[in-house]
C-alpha cells in the first residue's frame, strides 16, 4: 500500500469527531486538491 | 490604547475558542442522545418482537460506512488476522460514521439541525443530566452551531 | 478616560469568557466520561446495533461497506493519485490493535 502518510487523512473509530470525516469527504469530492 | 487593542485580540480569540468548544459539545451531546434512543429503540422492538435479531441482520456499533455508487470497482486485501484491510476504489466513495447514521434515522430528535418539536425536545431534555439540559434547550430553538 | 473605561470593561469581559470557557471544558469533560461508560456498559452494547434496513434507508448510495471494528481502529485515506491508466485510484486503509476488523457488503438489491 503506497501510503505516505504526510498525504493521508485518518481517523480513529470511536475516538475522532465525525468532523475528520467530513474533511476526508470533502478531499475526496475535490479528488484530492 | 495599545492595552486596549491587545485585550481585544485576546477576547476575540477567547470567543472563537468558545464557540469551538460549545460546538464540540452539542456534538457530544447529540451523540449521547442519538445512543440512547438507539437502545430504547431496540430493546421495545425486542419486548414487541419477543426475539432478538438474528446476527447477520445487525451491524454492531461502533461502525462506519464507506458509500459509493455500484459501479464502482473495489479491490480489498485482507490480513490473514483481519487486522488490517486494503480497499482501493476505482470512483468516489464517501465515509460516514455510526453517528451520522442515527441521526439520519431520526434518533437524534432533530437537534443536529435546530428543528426540534416540543414533544421531541421534552424527549431529549430527559436524555441528559441536568447540567446539560439548558444546552439541548438552546439546540432545540435552533441555536446550534 | 474614556480608553481607561474601556480597558476596565474589556477585562471584566475576558474574565467572564474565562469562566465560560472553563464550564465547557467540564461539561465536555462529564459527557465524554459519560458516553465512555454507555458505551461500555454491557446493557446498553447489548441494544446497540442497527438493521441492514436501517442503513439502507439512511444511504441512497447503492454500495454500502459497513466496516464494524474497535475502538482505536485507525482509519487512513491518502489523497487520491493518477493510476497508471491515467484514472483515479482512492484508496482506504484500516488498521486495528485489539480485535479483527468485521467488513460487510450491504448491496441495496
Amino acid at each position: 500500500s503506497s501510503l505516505t502518510p504526510s498525504t493521508a487523512y485518518t481517523y480513529r473509530f470511536t475516538g475522532s469527531p465525525s468532523k475528520e470525516l467530513s474533511d476526508i469527504n470533502q478531499m475526496i469530492r475535490q479528488g484530492g486538491v | 490604547a495599545q492595552e486596549c487593542e491587545d485585550l481585544k485580540a485576546e477576547r476575540q480569540r477567547r470567543q472563537e475558542r468558545i464557540k469551538q468548544k460549545q460546538s464540540q459539545l452539542q456534538e457530544l451531546i447529540v451523540q449521547q442522545i442519538a445512543f440512547k434512543n438507539l437502545v430504547q429503540r431496540n430493546r421495545e422492538v425486542e419486548q414487541q418482537s419477543k426475539r432478538s435479531p438474528s446476527a447477520n441482520t445487525i451491524i454492531q456499533l461502533p461502525f462506519i460506512i464507506i458509500n459509493t455508487s455500484k459501479k464502482t470497482i473495489i479491490d480489498c486485501s485482507i490480513s490473514n488476522d483481519k487486522f488490517e484491510y486494503l480497499f482501493n476504489f476505482d470512483s468516489m466513495f464517501e465515509i460516514h460514521d455510526d453517528v451520522e447514521v442515527l441521526k439520519r434515522l431520526g434518533l437524534a430528535l432533530g437537534l443536529e439541525s435546530g428543528r426540534c418539536s416540543a414533544e421531541q425536545m421534552k424527549i431529549a431534555t430527559s436524555l441528559v443530566s441536568k447540567a446539560l439540559q439548558p444546552y439541548v434547550t438552546e439546540m432545540a430553538q435552533g441555536s446550534v452551531n | 478616560q474614556e480608553v481607561l473605561e474601556q480597558v476596565e470593561l474589556l477585562k471584566a469581559n475576558i474574565a467572564d469568557l474565562e469562566l465560560q470557557e472553563r464550564e465547557l471544558d467540564m461539561q465536555k469533560a462529564c459527557l465524554q466520561q459519560s458516553i465512555k461508560q454507555l458505551n461500555e456498559d454491557p446493557y446498553s452494547c447489548r441494544y446497540s446495533y442497527v438493521m441492514h434496513e436501517d442503513i439502507c434507508d439512511a444511504f441512497s448510495g447503492d454500495t454500502l461497506l459497513a466496516v464494524m471494528a474497535p475502538s482505536g481502529t485507525q482509519l487512513e485515506v491518502p489523497v487520491p493519485e493518477m493510476g497508471h491508466n491515467g484514472q483515479k485510484k482512492y484508496q482506504v486503509n484500516l488498521r486495528s490493535h485489539s480485535a479483527p476488523i468485521q467488513v460487510m457488503l450491504i448491496n441495496r438489491e
